[in-house]
């Protein structure tokens, strides 16, 4: 019971979520030309759509179907883990005319992901 | 040190991945480089100089208003009121300094009078301006006994000083327009329409926000040529001597009025714009009971 007990765990944590991705923008060599933020948190999913798919997987009906068929045919691939909600995020930044612009970005940030 | 958004060492190891011939490599990162400055909005990757200036009203604004902000920063006192409701449905907003190479400043008998251009050419044709502002400086006038410290005022630029002003407490009049075209004769004066007109108190040193929407939208969408601004200052008339020179040199709308040079950069008239480019409909500005 306790092995099966640690696989379950286990596989739970395989399932697709939301990961934290912290990018810093001095790591692409953008920090030159952007004043703030320094960085942001943009996070990223990642992980296994099982069969069967559990309802807080945020999937949409054909997912559901995808990987009912996967699990007979495994020809078929799995559903993908993907964003399903984004959010912006403002930058304050010199342009290549040296203007310095503030701005929106829209889906910049994953708020959310699913099966789909 | 990368000549474009995509960092070197990235470019390198999708060259060297040997998935593709060099020439297919090049190509798709150069599409993928297209894709990253259009998703900025940016022609080129920006090269700054050192001697850039991020006005400090541009960083509180982004306090203020970015959506990951913490907007701890309270709206600055002197941001014109028609600036933050136009915040509340712009999604860019961008500062400009005037061509000084272009201004033309007089001073004659209590008034003063100085003529800006502002460079608006890099405002994409896709944005559309819902309302701008022209920001000015406005050093409070002392008495003789006591000279302005400029890095007192300068550091505390959007909020009134606490320096003790000696003068009269007169209160000066200024008027911003919209010029039309070339003055008639060659010592006239240019046509203009008013845009914005204020009577000021000069016993506080604060920036003035002036209402210039109508023009600059104009401009922006082609519907009118750029001639430029002018603003016009009256002062309190004093019978000349310094007391009337100090009068006419506190508004800071020429690099010649301003004594400290290094403060200048963050002293000199702001025009700022507000604007949306249809791109998503998150805005910069959301009043408290929205969020």
């Amino acid at each position: 019971a306790g092995h099966r007990k640690q696989r379950r765990k286990h596989q739970h944590k395989a399932n697709c979520r939301r990961h934290e991705l912290d990018v810093d923008f001095s790591e692409v060599g953008w920090n030159e030309w952007i004043v703030a933020p320094p960085g942001y948190h943009a996070f990223y999913c990642h992980g296994v759509c099982p069969f069967p798919l559990a309802d807080h997987l945020n999937s949409t009906n054909h997912a559901i179907v995808q990987t009912l068929v996967n699990s007979v045919n495994s020809n078929i691939p799995r559903a993908c883990c993907v964003p399903t909600e984004l959010s912006p995020i403002s930058l304050l930044y010199l342009d290549e005319y040296e203007k310095v612009i503030l701005k929106n970005y829209q889906d910049m940030v994953v708020e959310g992901c699913g099966c789909r | 040190g990368a000549a474009g958004l995509i960092p070197e060492v990235g470019r390198r190891k999708y060259s060297e991945s040997g998935k593709q011939s060099p020439e297919q490599s090049e190509n798709f990162l150069n599409e993928f480089e297209l894709r990253l400055l259009n998703m900025f909005g940016l022609k080129r990757r920006p090269n700054p100089s050192r001697q850039a200036v991020v006005p400090q009203y541009m960083v509180d604004l982004y306090h203020m208003h970015s959506v990951n902000g913490d907007h701890s920063t309270k709206r600055p006192r002197s941001m014109g009121r028609h600036a933050e409701r136009a915040a509340s449905k712009a999604n860019t907003i961008r500062s400009f300094h005037h061509e000084e190479s272009m201004e033309a400043l007089a001073s004659l008998k209590g008034r003063t009078t100085q003529q800006f251009f502002f460079n608006l050419t890099s405002i994409p044709g896709e944005e559309l301006i819902t309302s701008a502002e022209l920001r000015v400086y406005r050093d409070q006038v002392l008495g003789a006994t006591a000279a302005p410290t400029s890095n007192t005022s300068y550091n505390r630029s959007n909020s009134s000083s606490t320096k003790t002003s000696t003068s009269a407490g007169g209160i000066h009049r200024i008027n911003v327009y919209e010029v039309f075209g070339a003055p008639a004769s060659p010592r006239g004066e240019p046509l203009t329409r008013l845009l914005d007109t204020r009577l000021v108190q000069d016993s506080l040193s604060r920036w003035e926000s002036f209402d210039v929407s109508p023009a600059v939208s104009q401009w922006a969408s082609g519907g009118r040529h750029n001639h430029g601004f002018m603003v016009e200052v009256f002062h309190p008339y004093t019978q000349g001597g310094e007391e009337a020179q100090r009068q006419s040199r506190h508004i800071r709308v020429s690099r010649s009025l301003h004594e400290d040079q290094d403060s200048w950069p963050q002293a000199r008239p702001l025009l700022v714009t507000y604007s949306h480019d249809g791109r998503g409909n998150a805005v910069l500005h959301r009043d408290k009971r929205q969020a």
